[in-house]
């Protein structure tokens, strides 16, 4: 699965993901990447999402809904509600992956729970940084 | 900050052991390419939706990662793509799923939000209105790779082993790299 998330000079969030699913998937199986609140979601007021990972539980955690859900509704920001839902929720009913998440000021968060998570980010002025592993 | 991006290629079981130096190279080389791309556009004033786009066509193009060329392979040996797309001043929303011949889904998905009343279409419907739509259209063997090949005859051997694939992947023991790619 590959997404991204940016933040415009009009102040506009907008969130994209794209996959090839899951290897020897049958049945016309589709994960969270589709799915609108689970594997991407964009919304001004609070944050944007990208996500990657076992899809089935991104679907049921609604992982990119509830993460700008804790923003607009909780008061917390992007970064700490990112970190609840991939490091403490999912984690703790076995759900794997992570996300990409931006809030509205361009504050830029990517936890995830396995071993690496393909990444990238640039902020305005700033040279790209790159990582793959989690250290 | 004005403006930012921020990017993935996947998560999984990825480290150090799993691959070469030319291989990391070559995630990261494509990685950056793919986050400049949508950071020239911001920086120009362009919107973070056509950011967003140019940057997840980069990752699409790339045969190194789960989405577009480099799909993971099905049970049957095909490909079967999904992609999505929001902004966040209208909450306008695109989505497909299930499509096997159009060559950048994450196109499909902006056209969906931009050019339908709908906010999801999949499978042979979602295709023809690609086709509608005028995006390029390819074998569904273009999404081929040998790296991708490999792992759909790893997977299947393994699930061989197990009577019931579905007690597999609720197990434990199940493999997250076959989601992830």
């Amino acid at each position: 699965t590959v997404g991204a998330v940016a933040l415009d000079k009009q102040g506009n969030l907008a969130a994209a993901t794209s996959t090839g699913g899951m290897t020897a998937k049958r049945y016309g199986r589709i994960g969270d990447a589709p799915i609108i609140g689970a594997g991407n979601f964009a919304d001004n007021s609070s944050c944007a999402v990208s996500a990657t990972g076992h899809g089935e539980f991104f679907i049921r955690y609604r992982v990119a809904a509830d993460i700008c859900a804790r923003v607009k509704y909780g008061g917390i920001s992007a970064a700490e509600a990112a970190d609840q839902v991939i490091q403490q929720d999912l984690k703790k009913v076995g759900g794997t992956g992570g996300v990409i998440v931006m809030d509205k000021q361009g504050n830029i968060s990517w936890p995830f729970n396995t071993e690496g998570m393909y990444r990238a980010k640039r902020s305005a002025g700033q040279v790209a940084e790159v990582a793959i592993f989690q250290e | 900050t004005d403006f930012a991006i921020v990017i993935h290629g996947g998560a999984g079981t990825i480290n150090k052991a799993s691959m070469t130096q030319a291989q990391q190279a070559d995630y990261e080389r494509t990685l950056k390419t793919a986050v400049d791309a949508g950071y020239v556009i911001l920086e120009q004033g362009g919107s973070s939706l056509d950011a967003i786009t140019k940057a997840v066509l980069v990752l699409e193009d790339s045969p190194l990662f789960n989405a577009g060329k480099g799909a993971v392979y099905t049970y049957d040996g095909g490909h079967e793509l999904d992609a999505s797309i929001m902004r966040g001043d209208t909450l306008q929303a695109g989505a497909i799923a299930g499509v096997t011949n159009v060559k950048n889904p994450v196109l499909l998905a902006r056209a969906v939000m931009e050019k339908s009343e709908h906010v999801m279409l999949a499978g042979k419907g979602a295709e023809q209105f690609a086709k509608e739509q005028q995006l390029e259209l390819v074998a569904n063997s273009y999404f081929d790779t040998e790296f991708r090949f490999k792992a759909l005859q790893k997977a299947l051997e393994t699930m061989n082993k197990v009577p019931h694939q579905a007690s597999q992947r609720l197990s434990p023991s199940w493999q997250p790299e076959w989601n992830m790619g």
